[in-house]
């Protein structure tokens, strides 16, 4: 039978678990050994940057929906991390495929890397769960008036806009199973970020531009057709 | 099952976004 929007997201936010089962709160063994290949090791402060934004999102998540549903926070949090290092890997692997490199150092120790991507996949946690507050519908514990959508997270864990951007289209590359909905949900922040989030007064983007303009054009303008 | 328009180059992905190729 045809399903409800409650029913619909019922169904993507059990699939999300069952999904995510098998994947480990903790760095895999494979992303033990892209952290070993580094140049410098980055387990130490990945699981120290993890420990530290845990509490940053718990913390608003009480604030925003109720200290009774700090429990839910760290549901919603566990999910995230397993997402998090499932979608790292992934990356990782490709990246080595396409670029015939083992050593990730570089990326592997910048911390707005890894804010930036598990940004990412607690979004995706929270639109699977807040579907329902989209459709207006109580169905996740959590009431439809307490908005924890897009741009939220940013604000949590105080990430730039255009940060958060860098690493939507690779996370949807690295994580064929994204629904459909989470995809165009992914999209949608997309749009909002590059049509008006990231050209707020403190984006990173003036400073990217700035530099660009600095280095001069790279390619020369097409001759005007006479 | 999504139509997501990819817009990375080939020679492009998340290392070169991070400024770290």
């Amino acid at each position: 039978p045809p399903q409800t929007p409650v029913r619909a997201a019922m169904n993507s936010i059990a699939q999300l678990r069952v999904d995510l089962t098998a994947s480990g709160d903790q760095p895999s063994a494979n992303l033990a050994v892209y952290f070993k290949n580094c140049t410098v090791d980055p387990t130490k402060e990945v699981l120290q940057r993890v420990e530290s934004l845990s509490q940053l999102f718990f913390q608003r998540f009480g604030q925003a929906v109720g200290p009774r549903c700090v429990g839910l926070g760290k549901q919603r949090f566990t999910l995230g991390i397993r997402l998090y290092y499932r979608v790292m890997e992934s990356m990782l692997k490709s990246e080595e495929k396409r670029l015939s490199v083992q050593n990730f150092s570089k990326l592997l120790n910048d911390s707005t890397f890894h804010t930036s991507l598990l940004a990412c996949a607690l979004e995706v946690v929270m639109a699977t769960y807040g579907g329902s507050s989209t459709t207006g519908v109580y169905s996740n514990g959590v009431s439809p008036e307490t908005d924890l959508s897009f741009p939220w997270i940013l604000d949590v864990f105080q990430l730039a806009a255009f940060d958060f951007y860098k690493v939507i289209e690779s996370f949807i590359k690295a994580e064929p199973n994204l629904t459909k909905d989470i995809v165009k949900h992914l999209e949608r922040c997309e749009y909002q970020i590059m049509e008006s989030i990231a050209w707020r007064g403190d984006s990173p983007l003036f400073e990217l531009l700035r530099q660009t303009h600095e280095d001069g054009p790279v390619e020369q303008a097409e001759p005007t057709a006479t | 099952s999504h139509d997501y328009h990819f817009g990375l180059e080939d020679h492009e992905g998340i290392s070169e976004l991070f400024d770290c190729d």
